[in-house]
């Protein structure tokens, strides 16, 4: 879990990155999902 | 926004029967480097979607919808 | 350990990311794939946990027919090879009676080339 939690922070950080440029917002799950989807991987 | 070499380390070494095994420096900054072009893609082709319907957020429904081509081309 | 977050990051995950209960949405994961001809030797148990959202990959299937838009990484053969049966099947969804493709390829069938 705190492996998971170490890719989620990254993973939303740069979608933070991606909000700013592109001007628009993320939500949580969104978030969450592509985390899980970059753990998977 | 970057993953940590260590993180990339050891989400490697979670699949590793043997876990003395090594990765050389070059490998584990190519994956690093990969995690994050993966991430990258996913988000600005939901990114994209969600623009493309005129929304100011980013659902999971838009990531959905990219999600079956993303994982073909990774 | 130099791998997991500083206190710091921890704080910004929990505050930012980490889905809380109560946010009032459900945590989510990647459908299990099994794969029906060879049968996975522990089956895979079907976890379903009502407050864990799974990802669909097929709620907008219809929509695979095209390619999406890329970014920085472009599709791939195995993609565009996916998107073009998608395509086929949406044609043949608007078919009524015989399957041309059927009727197509029948035309080329020679005896001495099958068993």
């Amino acid at each position: 879990e705190r492996l998971k939690a170490a890719v989620h922070y990254t993973v939303g950080c740069l979608c933070q990155e991606v909000a700013e440029e592109k001007g628009i917002e993320f939500s949580k799950q969104t978030i969450a999902a592509v985390s899980e989807i970059t753990f998977s991987q | 926004a970057r993953f940590k070499k260590d993180t990339v380390n050891k989400l490697l070494h979670l699949h590793f029967k043997d876990e003395r095994i090594k990765v050389s420096a070059d490998a584990l900054q190519l994956m690093t480097e990969m995690l994050k072009v993966f991430v990258q893609e996913a988000v600005a082709r939901a990114a994209r979607q969600a623009k493309s319907e005129d929304l100011p957020t980013v659902d999971l429904e838009h990531l959905e919808k990219v999600l079956p081509q993303l994982l073909l081309d990774f | 350990e130099h791998w997991a977050l500083t206190s710091e990051e921890f704080e910004v995950w929990d505050r930012l990311y980490r889905i809380q209960d109560s946010d009032g949405i459900k945590n989510v994961k990647l459908p299990q794939v099994r794969f029906e001809s060879i049968r996975d030797m522990e089956e895979i148990k079907e976890s379903c946990n009502e407050n864990i959202h799974e990802l669909s990959l097929t709620e907008w299937r219809i929509w695979q027919n095209r390619p999406f838009p890329t970014h920085m990484v472009d599709h791939s053969d195995r993609c565009n090879n996916f998107i073009s049966i998608m395509e086929k099947i949406e044609l043949m969804r608007h078919e009524e009676g015989a399957c041309t493709y059927d009727s197509e390829l029948m035309t080329y069938l020679h005896k001495d080339d099958i068993i």
